[in-house]
């Protein structure tokens, strides 16, 4: 019963897989379980699909691409069963869904999600290895063939940043990069992140405007006014250059190039203190905020075909 | 209404060269990260220390090591060392007392 799950905690890898099959049967019309590719380590990624017709213009939604960024994959999770308990019932939800697939990937890097959990529980990075280094993992955030191998990514793969041998070296980002690649109706691609409460737009690998500027400003700055409604928490919004710095071979950047216009990014709690520790009580608030502000985006998706 | 430094890091930056000078003027010029150089960078023979607000940490440390540049963390909770500092004074003023 996924109800029944508890979503204010954080979990192994097994019980967030466990999770996301119980959301599958209980509501199975409109939920199914795509595999979209293995990790490194052969770990399964699973990409929930929520739909309600045939040939629907799909929005993507990932977590976890960081695997220390822990309220990210429970936030992911947390979204995945409001949105199918929602269906029928909540009037957006519906409505998203009577005319939108939604792909929702909770853990898109799950080799590092499980080192978190039994090694090294700051792990960022993939777990793949390269003959002749000695050091593991490429950061997947900068693996994308967007101004790959520039500035804001290191060259050295024992760093927390290294950009990895080629763009797209890496299954995980290569999986998702062929799923996008697949679906040439994909209108919009959101990825998750902790922590500095950010919502962030293109670009980040180049310091000029994208085209849409003006309105990937205004809907990141009124889904920031409405995620702030909650509980108060204050989000800064911008191209990736301006609210953190130049960094290339990212997710939303490479998402953009290809055509997808909304491509966004948030960097969720907090700015105080816990940062990747945040404590589990934060988990339901996060979320919630979250969904706010992401119901803001998919609701100007919706009305922007 | 007291200002606090909860978190907050200071990083001892050794710059080895004039280009991660110009990385760490380029760092200070984002004024959005809100840090606080104690020293200006300007030559790579003195390292640079800098008072980095809690949500700027992850962004920061990602950004030096992407650049190469070495550092170590000189303070690990600025808060804790002043919450400590207060507590000496206290127990100073007591004994004076």
């Amino acid at each position: 019963n996924s109800g029944a799950f508890n979503y204010g905690a954080y979990h192994t890898l097994d019980n967030l897989y466990r999770a996301i099959d119980a959301i599958m049967l209980d509501y199975k019309s409109i939920v199914s379980k795509q595999l979209i590719g293995h990790s490194y380590e052969g770990r399964p990624l699973y990409v929930i699909k929520f739909s309600t017709g045939a040939n629907r213009p799909g929005i993507w939604i990932d977590a976890g691409i960081h695997s220390r960024e822990w309220v990210t994959q429970a936030t992911a999770l947390w979204t995945a069963h409001k949105l199918a308990a929602e269906y029928g019932k909540d009037a957006f939800v519906t409505s998203l869904l009577n005319n939108y697939d939604v792909f929702l990937l909770p853990v898109t890097n799950p080799d590092g999600y499980a080192f978190t959990h039994t090694t090294n529980r700051m792990w960022r990075k993939t777990r793949s290895i390269r003959s002749g280094s000695r050091c593991v993992g490429v950061d997947p955030n900068r693996n994308w063939n967007a101004g790959f191998g520039g500035p804001g990514a290191s060259s050295d793969p024992c760093s927390d940043s290294y950009f990895g041998p080629k763009a797209e070296s890496e299954v995980e980002v290569k999986a998702v990069a062929d799923f996008i690649r697949g679906h040439s109706n994909i209108k919009g691609f959101i990825s998750i992140h902790s922590y500095s409460q950010l919502l962030m737009f293109p670009y980040g690998y180049k310091c000029t405007k994208p085209a849409d500027f003006e309105e990937l400003n205004d809907v990141g700055n009124a889904a920031a006014m409405a995620l702030r409604s909650l509980y108060g928490t204050q989000y800064k919004v911008g191209t990736i250059c301006s609210t953190i710095y130049q960094a290339s071979g990212g997710s939303i950047d490479w998402t953009y190039d290809v055509g997808i216009k909304y491509s966004f990014a948030f960097e969720l709690r907090d700015t105080g203190r816990y940062g990747f520790l945040l404590p589990a009580n934060q988990i339901l608030p996060t979320a919630q905020e979250t969904w706010l502000g992401l119901k803001k985006i998919l609701e100007h998706i919706r009305d922007n075909p | 209404g007291e200002k606090t430094f909860i978190g907050e890091q200071v990083l001892r930056i050794k710059a080895s060269n004039g280009d991660q000078i110009v990385q760490l003027q380029d760092l200070q010029s984002l004024a959005h990260l809100q840090l606080d150089f104690w020293t200006n960078p300007s030559n790579p023979e003195i390292p640079v220390d800098v008072r980095v607000p809690f949500e700027s940490l992850q962004s920061v440390k990602i950004y030096l090591e992407s650049n190469k540049i070495d550092y170590s963390i000189m303070i690990e909770d600025l808060q804790e060392v002043i919450n400590a500092e207060k507590q000496e004074m206290i127990s100073s003023e007591r004994k004076e007392r």
